[in-house]
């Protein structure tokens, strides 16, 4: 799950900014 | 004739896929056929590049602190030029991941199977997308504000110049196949669910939904385009297709990670990492 902490948050989260 | 379900699941796609992307086939071909009233800024060399960059800032970059905006000139056009692809394939991958959870069926998988198809299915749907933006002669960039033509991609050095030409090369004989937005909601869902991903846990749910996406698929394509009775085939084709230009692309991007200078945005690496 760590490994993937971005993705979680994005399917976790609508609309999260990810900024570079 | 379709059943009530699959006509309302082509329509739900299609739909979401116009929500969620801001960038799709039809505004695309506006611009790449000129018919606009504000035709998009061809970039084709150094100097072109450098006007782009202070005139579409915000759509080639995003909102990168100001700090680093100002840095990044420094920096060598290969390595910007990274940079820029790389602020649009998060962009891109944010917006697949809301279209994913519109997928009906999608929202309620585990949620580490929901990581892995993203994790295995975004860069197949992003070269996919990224066909509708591409001519012969270029890529539209910065929302339809540039067109950076394939030649100045072609001319970087290496292995920047490599980057682009097998995307090219895909998107030809891809938009050769002319579908229309509508084709291509349902064709981005059927890559995103998909149920040999490696490390899948529940893989029958996720059979179940991709067979009413691939059922869909396929009465979607007999009714826009009853002339082209080979045109699904040829599409699950183009899933194998896509496939390989991934697996060539991560190559290539852990070939410039290792040897460049260029930092890898963490959602991207996320992604690439024990990927194949």
């Amino acid at each position: 799950k760590e490994k993937h902490k971005i993705l979680h948050r994005l399917l976790q989260n609508s609309s999260s900014p990810v900024d570079l | 004739s379709q059943k009530p379900d699959t006509k309302s699941l082509v329509r739900q796609m299609h739909e979401a896929y116009l929500k969620h992307f801001h960038m799709n086939k039809a505004k695309a071909r506006v611009f790449l056929t000129g018919k606009t009233s504000t035709p998009p800024f061809v970039i084709h060399d150094m100097d072109t590049l450098q006007h782009a960059e202070r005139k579409l800032h915000t759509q080639l970059l995003g909102n990168v602190a100001s700090g680093d905006a100002s840095s990044l000139q420094e920096r060598e056009v290969e390595a910007r030029l990274f940079l820029f692809c790389q602020y649009a394939s998060v962009e891109t991958v944010t917006e697949l991941t809301e279209f994913a959870k519109a997928v009906p069926g999608f929202a309620a998988l585990d949620l580490n199977d929901q990581v892995t198809l993203l994790k295995y299915g975004v860069y197949e749907a992003l070269f996919a997308l990224l066909a509708s933006c591409m001519n012969k002669d270029g890529l539209l960039v910065a929302r339809g504000g540039g067109f950076i033509t394939r030649e100045f991609l072609k001319s970087l050095r290496k292995p920047f110049s490599d980057m682009m030409e097998p995307k090219f090369q895909f998107a030809m004989r891809f938009n050769a196949l002319e579908l229309d937005d509508s084709d291509l909601a349902l064709f981005v869902a059927a890559i995103i669910c998909c149920g040999d991903r490696p490390g899948l846990s529940d893989v029958s749910h996720i059979e179940r939904i991709q067979e009413s996406i691939i059922h869909a698929l396929r009465l979607q394509l007999l009714s826009n385009h009853p002339d082209n009775a080979l045109l699904f085939p040829k599409l699950l084709q183009k899933l194998a297709d896509l496939r390989q230009l991934v697996t060539e692309h991560a190559e290539l991007v852990q070939e410039i990670n290792k040897t460049e200078d260029a930092s890898l945005h963490p959602l991207l690496q996320e992604i690439y990492r024990d990927m194949y």
